[in-house]
């Protein structure tokens, strides 16, 4: 329910998502797979009573950011120990240490084809699944990839130019190995590999031959029961890069709203007709990242008070895996202020861990809530719906869902 | 840097035209 294109008025009953799945597909262009969120009711990889709380969910965004800062800070945080200890000082090439993402898409390894439901993640580049044989692998959704069971599958060898640009270093009987340490210290080690991947309902017309990944089989950390990770990144292992050749260079997605509907992951650059577009930046210094400039926000169809400069000065990534859109800390206090302006009339709620600005639904039948505009470079403005303005953990506790990047001159 | 995250993604069409260097969004690209 609308009222404008300032305000959202919403039901507070259905502020929570549903707790069961009502799959509704989206529409999108061929080769096209399903995304889901991970700990949503269509996810298959649902684990009743184990998905983390919403201060985990919150906590392990926070490691995630940490580790794009400590990536886009340079050098200079090399003596760090707090980034010594994180594993950053991995040579960039190693894998980009960012944690998993929080959508799944499944994917089709090997002759024949076996499905594996993994993340997908625009921060990283390699992309990975666990195999047999496993030194050491966590539960995952799905029986192991088997290597001996796909009749074409190869391991890539240490003189491959794919081996060299992953800078891994390391060697074994002639095979090349990986690894990937994340930011919250999730890891996967293992073979380099080639195979078959089948993208979409196991057409031959979509398949990518000799597609390189990695092939786990050390792997430990926060990636629940994930058979793997399939990185979009810029660089030209991730999977969007590979298939460019065969689906145009370009991919798109659309992350579903938590519970009701299924998203897609479109490989090739077939935009909407209602597409507005901002310029991609690129910087050398990270190159696997997609950077974008973010030049104003509007509250309530009002521009919010700040200097495009301090929104230009440090740049802005745009990332699948981040929960929270971290704001400069300028920009933060001045969307904060006029946010919370015009919520005057509601109670305020305890803090949920980075979120600050929170609410008190309870006994509300309805809510009016200002909206939130964002505004890129070249007049692009994305017009966020109610669920990305707030992050509704209770109806006692319905926070803003934005977080400051601390102080910005650090 | 700024991130932006996927609570604010989600729901658009997000494009990655990766040949003409731009980014792109859609609204109700989902539906």
């Amino acid at each position: 329910e609308s009222s404008g294109p300032d305000w959202h008025v919403v039901s507070v009953t259905s502020l929570l998502p549903d707790a069961v799945c009502k799959p509704k597909r989206a529409v999108s262009n061929s080769s096209a797979l399903s995304v889901v969120h991970r700990h949503a009711p269509c996810s298959p990889l649902q684990a009743r009573g184990g998905e983390p709380s919403h201060a985990e969910i919150l906590d392990r965004d926070q490691d995630r950011v940490d580790s794009i800062h400590r990536l886009t800070a340079g050098p200079s945080t090399a003596d760090d120990p707090a980034s010594a200890s994180k594993g950053v000082s991995l040579p960039a090439r190693r894998g980009v240490p960012l944690g998993t993402a929080n959508y799944i898409v499944s994917v089709g390894l090997g002759t024949p084809k076996r499905d594996f439901l993994v993340v997908f993640d625009t921060g990283s580049d390699l992309s990975w699944v666990q195999c047999k044989p496993c030194d050491d692998c966590y539960q995952q959704h799905d029986p192991l990839f088997d290597p001996s069971q796909s009749t074409t599958y190869s391991a890539v060898p240490c003189g491959a130019p794919e081996c060299r640009r992953l800078d891994s270093g390391s060697c074994s009987s002639g095979k090349c190995r990986y690894e990937v340490v994340y930011g919250d210290m999730s890891q996967t080690d293992g073979n380099l590999a080639r195979d078959t991947l089948t993208l979409g309902p196991s057409s031959s017309s979509d398949q990518l031959q000799g597609f390189v990944f990695g092939c786990g089989d050390d792997d430990t950390g926060l990636f629940g029961k994930a058979d793997g990770l399939f990185g979009l990144g810029r660089d030209k292992v991730s999977l969007a890069s590979q298939a460019a050749a065969k689906y145009g260079t370009g991919f798109s997605y659309c992350l579903p709203s938590s519970s009701s509907a299924e998203g897609y992951l479109s490989l090739g650059s077939a935009a909407p007709p209602n597409a507005q577009f901002t310029a991609m930046v690129t910087r050398s210094d990270t190159p696997s990242f997609y950077y974008l400039n973010l030049v104003g926000i509007k509250v309530a169809g009002r521009t919010v008070r700040v200097s495009p400069a301090v929104f230009r000065t440090p740049g802005t990534v745009i990332d699948s895996g981040t929960v929270i859109t971290r704001l400069p800390s300028r920009a933060y206090s001045a969307l904060r202020s006029s946010f919370a302006g015009l919520m005057r009339r509601y109670k305020r709620a305890p803090a949920l861990s980075i979120l600050d600005t929170c609410y008190d639904f309870t006994g509300r039948a309805k809510v009016r809530i200002p909206s939130v505009a964002l505004l890129f470079d070249g007049g692009a403005t994305l017009n966020l719906g109610f669920g990305g303005v707030l992050y509704v953990a209770k109806k006692s506790q319905a926070c803003l869902a934005f977080a400051s990047n601390g102080d910005d001159t650090s | 840097i700024g991130i932006l995250g996927n609570m604010q993604q989600k729901t658009f069409a997000v494009v990655y035209d990766v040949a003409n260097q731009k980014i792109g969004f859609g609204a109700k690209g989902c539906s």
